[in-house]
């Protein structure tokens, strides 16, 4: 299998993937790789912090009142809260988007709805785009549990995944002030082949963890 | 937002004895190759001038992955048991208002060169002003000029023959089965198929207990194969 994570100019994240399958599979066995949720997901969702209701990427982006003058100094952190002349804080929103793509042992993928799980655990359990991913294909994750006692026998469990996480912060009249974005990877087997390209444009080519 | 973007060509029973340096080298140079030409791709503007979309960035690396046979994608796909290829693709993004299918699946190919750039295609069509509105053809500028084909619609997976035929009609490269075959990949699944009957004899000797067999024919303790 291959994949391939983007996040463009305009802040939309696709994950693109293909594969030749399961080696040996029995002929007509679908796997992973075009099943939606299992080896591959993408989502968007905007969060409002202090109490109000975590958005999801249909509801329209919430204008905030009045301007913010400061901006989120470090939009992967929790942003801090700004007071703005007034006795009460502002909110700030943020948009978050992520896009995952799975490689390794699919009917593994499937029986976890891997991809949709780490997306799950980023925005229902309020974690990190790498938090989340780690959780479910790091080593001791959700995909590796899933293999039972089978695990390192039959290559059920095993595999990894790439992705990345873009954050928007919105100022109080719904304008975009700021993005920052996360190369996520993980991997719960012997290696896995994968190369990037870290923010100042060098790139990057990696099979094990510390190669 | 800066524009990134991240690879893989596959994980699993990859360890330094299943990955002798000669191999490690031939990866690391392809992978450096795809990912300086794929992240120039996401950077150069257009002739239009606008910026390359993640849609068509994702699509452009993703194809010289799979035209490149040291993966298990494209050539150099792996075989069924009854060895033949059967790809898989899909693609999706987190940007709803402009491709409201978001995600789309397609599988059981034999013959698309490109399955990844078939999955894009279904995603731009049938999909954006068709979702639900159960349109039957589509107008579809194609190889052979303007086309009525059968609509996408807001399918988010086809397979099969149904999937290849919206291949031809919108023009995408067709090859034939041999295109994606490979002596390494031949040799894996002959190999794969002999593990498993050897496996099987042994398990059937008692020495592994009856009808299980220890090995098989898709993974090896001894080398990477791949799992999709």
């Amino acid at each position: 299998t291959v994949g391939a994570v983007v996040v463009d100019a305009y802040g939309t994240v696709c994950v693109a993937t293909s594969t030749g399958g399961l080696t040996n599979k029995l002929t007509g066995r679908i796997g992973d790789t075009p099943t939606v949720g299992a080896g591959f997901w993408a989502e968007e969702w905007l969060e409002e912090l202090e109490g109000q209701k975590a958005g999801s990427s249909s509801c329209p982006a919430v204008v905030l009142s009045g301007a913010l003058k400061g901006l989120v100094a470090d939009c992967l952190s929790t942003p801090r809260m700004y007071q703005l002349g007034s006795s009460s804080p502002k909110r700030v929103v943020t948009k978050r988007a992520i896009a995952v793509s799975g490689t390794g042992n699919g009917d593994s993928f499937l029986r976890t709805t891997a991809a949709r799980t780490v997306g799950a655990i980023a925005q229902f359990g309020k974690e990190s785009g790498a938090v989340a991913l780690t959780k479910v294909t790091g080593p001791g994750g959700e995909l590796q549990r899933s293999a039972g006692d089978r695990w390192g026998k039959t290559g059920e469990g095993e595999g990894g995944m790439i992705g990345i996480e873009c954050i928007v912060v919105y100022d109080g009249d719904g304008n975009a002030v700021e993005s920052r974005s996360e190369i996520l990877q993980d991997f719960n087997c012997g290696g896995m082949l994968r190369a990037w390209v870290d923010e100042q444009g060098v790139a990057f080519m990696r099979v094990f963890r510390k190669d | 937002t800066q524009p990134r973007i991240i690879i893989h060509g596959g994980a699993g029973n990859i360890r330094p004895e299943t990955m002798p340096p000669e191999r490690y080298q031939l990866f690391r140079a392809s992978l450096l190759t795809i990912i300086s030409k794929s992240h120039r791709f996401l950077l150069n503007p257009l002739p239009d001038g606008s910026l390359p979309t993640a849609l068509d960035s994702a699509t452009y690396a993703v194809t010289l992955l799979e035209d490149d046979p040291l993966y298990n994608a494209g050539r150099g796909a792996v075989f069924t048991r009854d060895g033949i290829n059967e790809l898989e693709a899909s693609i999706m993004i987190t940007n709803p208002t402009r491709w409201p299918k978001r995600g789309v699946g397609v599988s059981g190919l034999r013959r698309v060169k490109n399955p990844i750039k078939l999955a894009a295609e279904l995603l731009k069509r049938g999909g954006q002003d068709l979702v639900g509105k159960g349109v039957a053809v589509e107008d579809v500028e194609g190889a052979e000029g303007r086309l009525n084909v059968p609509s996408a619609q807001g399918h988010t997976h086809l397979h099969g023959a149904a999937a290849e035929q919206l291949a031809e009609a919108y023009g995408l490269e067709l090859v034939d089965p041999s295109y994606f075959w490979t002596k390494d990949r031949w040799e894996q699944h002959r190999r794969g198929l002999e593990r498993e009957k050897a496996m099987a004899e042994l398990t059937c000797s008692g020495l592994h207990g009856c009808g299980t067999p220890a090995g098989t024919a898709s993974w090896s303790s001894d080398e990477f194969i791949p799992q999709g």
